[in-house]
């Protein structure tokens, strides 16, 4: 909260766009204005009405260095934006660096996001360390598409103005922590001798050398990838990595940072019956050239030298990995497969076809 | 002479972090405190409290992860002290 707890003492405010910046069209700014509105009317009993003329609680200005406010922007980059806890005359006030490259979508800096951020300091928000939440102060690009109000956020705001009138409480997001006993992942890979975790928005990553875990936005590393990947795998032998996200029956190449040309494309180009519409997990075998698909309690197997599936496929994962049934993540790591299924972790052995080891998920990060 | 260049990244790099520290931290401005000075070193204290926040090594000194953080573009409301 800011300092003093400052709030705005009634529930229907006003805002006014009072200019628009010419790095954009003025339908895309109002759209992104009302859409960031959205997300604080939507979890609290706020409401937002538009003026055009008169003087509104929250003025939304584009403006440019000394804008005689005490607080100059600092031309592109840096500081984009700044906003005024509740209150009178400058009180609620939202000011955008007019300098910056704003858009509509992941190139610069994107304006719904901004001014989402920039609106919970209007409301009374202050900064929040979690790097997952909209209020942490550091720009990090999200898909409007696929924007989720935070819980860290939520818990904040309906702190300072109730929950929603709404019957269904919203909730949000968390932001995964590294030794959380009870947290589980979408898809893990290994990338040039690095380990990814995949978990929502969010890639967890962890170097052998390193002690600490690094906590990133996927988005950071691949903007058209902003979430919700669900099976990984790398292929070392062509230094990249196939990423594959839930529900899209579609697939990506990425080498290094670059998602390779002419992708996505559909997971049936793989060899999969139309009726599969999603991978779990995956993993490739360097030795044999052989990936390995799992799919609900079922697995394929693919040649990548052959690039086809191999005939007799799928096979029931019970039949040939121990006690596996599901799988929701899995990567292989000098010599063994490690499988995850919740919170729980399964270290096989190929050559001996049996589980040798059984951890906690979380079993990688130094805990 | 040519100027050194790494001499001149470190000047570059002691003016991000005074400027980011007065911006966020409520640094004041006429302090210049330098960061090879000895004794009570105020910006010092200012550094270890950015770096707390942001969930960094705590050594109040300005190392790779502190400057690189202070490099991501963000919001322009400090963390502490009220801004008006």
């Amino acid at each position: 909260f800011t300092t003093g707890n400052p709030k705005w003492k009634k529930n229907n405010l006003t805002y006014r766009i009072v200019n628009y910046t010419r790095k954009m069209r003025q339908t895309d700014v109002d759209a992104a204005i009302q859409k960031a509105l959205n997300v604080w009317s939507s979890v609290t009993p706020l409401t937002f009405q538009k003026t055009k003329d008169k003087i509104a609680d929250i003025m939304i200005s584009f403006e440019y260095r000394d804008h005689k406010d005490n607080s100059p922007f600092d031309g592109p980059d840096g500081q984009l934006a700044h906003a005024f806890q509740p209150g009178e005359g400058l009180g609620g006030d939202v000011h955008l660096d007019d300098e910056e490259a704003w858009t509509k979508d992941g190139r610069g800096y994107n304006l719904f996001i901004v001014v989402a951020h920039e609106l919970g300091h209007s409301l009374g928000l202050s900064h929040s360390n979690d790097p997952g939440a909209l209020m942490y102060p550091n720009y990090a690009y999200t898909d409007p598409k696929e924007f989720r109000l935070p819980q860290d956020d939520i818990d904040g705001i309906q702190a300072i103005y109730g929950q929603s009138n709404d019957a269904v409480q919203p909730t949000g997001p968390t932001t995964p922590q590294a030794c959380d006993p009870n947290l589980t992942f979408d898809a893990i890979t290994t990338l040039r001798g690095e380990m990814m975790f995949f978990k929502g928005r969010y890639m967890l990553r962890k170097h052998p050398e390193r002690s600490e875990t690094e906590l990133n936005f996927i988005s950071l590393f691949w903007p058209n990838l902003p979430s919700g990947i669900q099976a990984a795998y790398e292929n070392i032998e062509r230094d990249e990595i196939l990423l594959f996200k839930g529900n899209e029956d579609k697939y990506w190449v990425v080498r290094g940072y670059d998602i390779a040309y002419g992708y996505p494309k559909p997971i049936y180009r793989l060899g999969f019956p139309k009726t599969v519409k999603r991978v779990n997990a995956a993993y490739s075998d360097e030795t044999t050239g052989k990936t390995y698909f799992f799919v609900a309690d079922r697995y394929w197997r693919y040649d990548e030298n052959k690039k086809s599936m191999d005939h007799g496929y799928p096979r029931k994962i019970i039949q040939d990995f121990g006690k596996i049934g599901r799988v929701d993540a899995v990567f292989q790591k000098d010599g063994y497969v490690y499988f995850f299924h919740g919170t729980t972790q399964f270290q096989f052995d190929p050559r001996a076809k049996r589980i040798v080891n059984q951890m906690k998920s979380i079993s990688w990060f130094n805990c | 002479f040519p100027v050194d260049p790494e001499k001149e990244d470190e000047g570059k790099n002691i003016d991000l972090v005074e400027t980011y520290l007065q911006n966020f931290y409520n640094l004041e401005k006429d302090h210049r405190p330098h960061l090879r000075k000895g004794g009570k070193n105020h910006l010092a204290e200012k550094l270890k409290e950015m770096q707390e926040f942001f969930g960094l090594q705590v050594t109040g000194k300005p190392d790779h992860d502190t400057l690189e953080m202070m490099n991501k573009p963000r919001c322009g409301v400090p963390d502490v002290e009220q801004y008006v």
